[in-house]
């Protein structure tokens, strides 16, 4: 389902190099739920974003759901990945203007998907889903930390996508909700959708069938069904 | 050291009121470590800001070090926090347009505090204790997720305060470096300095002196020496 080969990427600051992506190669197969770990600064959300189309490797394929990333077209590229690849983000990037109900259904607005009501009744139930029905009109800046980041984590879900990729989806959580959150990506997962999540958290990477560490940008090490 | 007695804070959104403090009274001796966990939403940021005299309450007194903080002018108040209080917030408040290292000595620079040379120096002594000398230079956006966390945690040390505030720090690293920011912070709080830390992660509470759990606003309970 995601075919990664060879991916490098490198960043260039003040003269040094930085490998953020050093000759990465990773399969995940429909249905899969994998987890990524590894040290601060070790290229996982770089990962993330080159699988979820938001950023180009240098060199290397990236082939999701048959669409091979680097050779489809800007708008062709945001369609797909608006309609099948939710994704939240480890600094959730909401919308500031935008209520929490507005931030969850903007993929529907941008795929122009269903009429307004249908498109709130969907954003309301995403909600509910992460325990923030009565929220739905606070903006971000009236939201707390752990808000925000099951705001970012509605979002990604609101299309019901083929594939999720969340960066760090616990990290403001208490453990409760934490689990919350993970229970609800897990029923989502047995019905057929592919995980991807980039965690930090060994409880979260426990539950995972498949754990890639990577380090210094290249994975190291894979445990669980290979 | 730190004394709130009856915090009411009430947030008015569409009509409807969120009751983020609803009469918080707590002690914090100098030199104390305390834990502030609860769930997410529950008001632990709006908590830790009104300590930290960023957000006055609606009611009730906050008194630290011997300072009315609703008593102080805003000049006095804002110079007394930034050179007494270290505050690490839970999504980062990092200057984009300036380096980690300008981040990092940006109270010393608002502070008037010694030569240009001597506040590089204390900078780049801050980033080594949370193992960031290498990206001194970089811009927010230039680094990872944790790494942003870490400038954030330097910044609050770099002027030596005698309380640290610090909001969630260690949402974003993985186990090592958040055991290394800790131990960091214990040296600290052995040679004398104040710490409060608001966490969801129960292996940094088990290591604090007192423990409040705060959930809809209201302390519900104290463990540890009380
Ligand atoms: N500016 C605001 N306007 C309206 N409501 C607000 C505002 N700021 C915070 N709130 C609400 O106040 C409550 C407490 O927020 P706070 O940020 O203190 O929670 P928290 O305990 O830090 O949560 P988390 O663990 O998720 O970071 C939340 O329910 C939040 O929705
Ligand atoms: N735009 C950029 N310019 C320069 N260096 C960058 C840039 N973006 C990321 N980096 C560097 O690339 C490395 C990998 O970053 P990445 O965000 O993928 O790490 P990460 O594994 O997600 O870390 P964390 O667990 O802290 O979120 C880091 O060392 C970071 O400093
Ligand atoms: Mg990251
Ligand atoms: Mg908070």
């Amino acid at each position: 389902f995601v075919q990664c080969t060879g991916l490098c990427k490198t960043y260039t600051v003040g003269g040094e190099q930085v490998r953020a992506l050093d000759h990465v190669s990773l399969t995940v197969e429909r249905g899969d739920f994998i987890a990524i770990c590894g040290p601060s600064g070790s290229g996982k959300s770089t990962l993330a974003n080159v699988i979820g189309g938001l950023d180009q490797p240098d060199s290397g394929s990236v082939v999701v759901d048959g669409v091979d990333l680097a050779r489809a077209k800007d708008a062709e590229l945001s369609a797909y990945r608006n309609s099948h690849i939710g994704f939240v983000f480890q600094s959730f990037n909401l919308q500031s203007h935008e209520t929490a109900l507005e931030n969850v259904i903007s993929p529907l607005v941008v795929g122009g998907v269903g009429k307004k009501r249908t498109r709130r009744a969907k954003g309301m139930r995403a909600l509910e889903r992460v325990g923030l029905a009565d929220r739905a009109g606070h903006k971000p800046t009236q939201l707390s930390g752990g808000q925000r980041q099951r705001v970012a984590i509605a979002r990604a879900l609101v299309n019901n996508p083929a594939l999720i990729i969340a960066d760090e989806p616990t990290g403001n959580l208490d453990s409760h909700r934490g689990a919350e959150v993970m229970a609800e990506l897990e029923r989502l997962n047995r019905e057929g959708i592919t995980l991807v999540i980039i965690t930090h958290d060994q409880a979260v990477a426990a539950r995972a069938g498949r754990v890639l560490t990577i380090k210094d940008g290249t994975i190291t090490e894979t445990r669980g069904r290979a």
